[in-house]
């Protein structure tokens, strides 16, 4: 089938023709191109092992196993466009959507996920993650703007201040992402900005994840006394994550007015009726 | 009679980690929503006072809490109403400003009462329909745009049906 693709003046993002997903985006008037496969993976709740009892839950994030199981291996795919926006709608489940989104102008890619309400009917807690893979050579390290401070450098596996003996290769290397979390070869920049504090890694080179959704059933036993599973069918979320590629020289600038822009974003009132126009001045 | 005190309260209290992480027990993630909730509503009252204000008419605003699911009562059933994009950060920005709305075509007059290009989007799989026009919005100040309903007649939006994958 014809690849499928959304353009603008800026961008292009191609999707797998066999499993809808992302799989390239271009930036035309910098001629950079990178292969990113974006797609949805859970991790199953540890409720305790041989290690330790330590139950996955709403203070702690402990996978059972290291690999993610993917929410689907293809998605279903809905292309709209219109002179103002491009959309391919993906969707991978019945409890896991995205609208990837282009709009004139743009120097991003809106990717809009809907996930949940996750299902626990098979007793496994799941926490969803949207995943990001490139073929960037990254050497372990990524970084994040923890703290909502500064962006700080994370290299996997390793502290700064102390020799680390890393017993959770998942969880030991999520660090809080308050608004971005990129990844770099030193030419290129993969950056993702969030639309709200989430947990982020990268596990391996050229890899980003962001954890988006979870959904346990056992308590962790840190003091809350209860599962961080919601009651009835459960909730669903709806987010945002604002994909930018750029020269590692270039994309600081790129980031910086895009998440100022994301986080004191514009707010629409409605009043009914016709009223008269407003002149600035 | 507008006020921002009980919003900033709620917020101060929201300070906590629990309110953000998920860390607290259910009833207390109750009690938060339900703090944000009691302290926006006279925080509407505000923000409609400084707009009425400030464009000089006074005018029955209406702020959506249900933006988050695309349900909008006043776009989806009036068929004129105005959209005030206000802009809080310190240089002006153009936003594409999406709204739900019933059925039909419009058009959207920006502040110099110059026609700007709007198009109704059908979103598959829902039934959905969206209007979008970019709006321009001046530093740490605001426009009104108006929307009119010129037609009642469905969109049609370019959509492909569903692509078949291969299984796997």
């Amino acid at each position: 089938s014809p690849i499928l693709s959304i353009k603008n003046e800026y961008l292009q993002a191609t999707f797998h023709p066999d499993t809808g997903f992302l799989r390239t985006i271009e930036v035309l008037d910098r001629k950079l191109t990178l292969a990113v496969s974006q797609a949805f993976f859970w991790y199953n709740a540890s409720t305790g092992d041989k290690q330790s009892d330590q139950a996955s839950g709403a203070y702690i994030f402990r996978p059972s196993q290291a690999k993610p199981i993917p929410v689907s291996h293809w998605a279903q795919t809905q292309l709209v466009k219109t002179a103002l926006v491009q959309e391919v709608h993906q969707n991978f489940s019945a409890w896991c959507s995205q609208v990837v989104r282009l709009y004139p102008g743009q120097r991003h890619l809106e990717l809009e996920w809907t996930v949940g309400p996750i299902p626990v009917g098979d007793k496994w807690g799941k926490e969803v993650i949207s995943r990001f893979d490139t073929p960037l050579k990254t050497l372990g390290v990524f970084y994040t703007d923890s703290n909502g401070r500064e962006i700080l450098e994370r290299r996997r596996d390793y502290r700064p201040s102390w020799d680390l003996n890393q017993t959770e290769p998942v969880a030991g290397n999520y660090y809080p992402v308050n608004s971005r979390i990129y990844i770099t070869d030193g030419k290129m920049q993969l950056t993702v900005l969030t639309d709200r504090s989430q947990g982020g890694s990268s596990l391996r080179d050229g890899s980003l994840e962001l954890m988006v959704h979870r959904r346990l059933l056992k308590d962790d036993g840190r003091g809350v006394g209860e599962a961080l599973l919601e009651s009835g069918s459960g909730v669903w979320v709806r987010g945002r994550h604002l994909v930018l590629l750029d020269t590692a020289h270039e994309a600081a600038v790129g980031h910086r007015l895009l998440a100022e822009k994301e986080l004191l974003a514009p707010q629409v009132v409605l009043a009914p009726g016709r009223g008269s126009s407003y002149h600035h001045k | 009679y507008g006020d921002s005190a009980p919003l900033n309260e709620a917020m101060a209290v929201l300070q906590h980690h629990d309110a953000v992480s998920g860390t607290s027990r259910q009833h207390v993630a109750n009690d938060y929503a339900s703090q944000l909730a009691a302290g926006w509503g006279p925080c509407e009252v505000l923000l409609s006072n400084a707009l009425a204000k400030l464009s000089g008419s006074k005018e029955s605003f209406s702020i959506c809490r249900d933006l988050n699911i695309s349900f909008c009562p006043v776009s989806q059933t009036s068929a004129h109403f105005q959209v005030i994009v206000y802009n809080p950060l310190g240089r002006k920005v153009d936003q594409m400003v999406r709204l739900p709305v019933s059925e039909g075509l419009f058009l959207v007059k920006d502040p110099r009462d110059k026609t700007v290009p709007s198009k109704v989007v059908e979103l598959p799989n829902t039934g959905n329909t969206e209007l979008l026009f970019p709006a321009l919005v001046p530093a740490l100040g605001f426009s009104i745009y108006s929307v009119t309903q010129v037609s009642i007649r469905r969109p049609r939006a370019h959509l492909r049906q569903p692509r078949p994958q291969k299984s796997r």
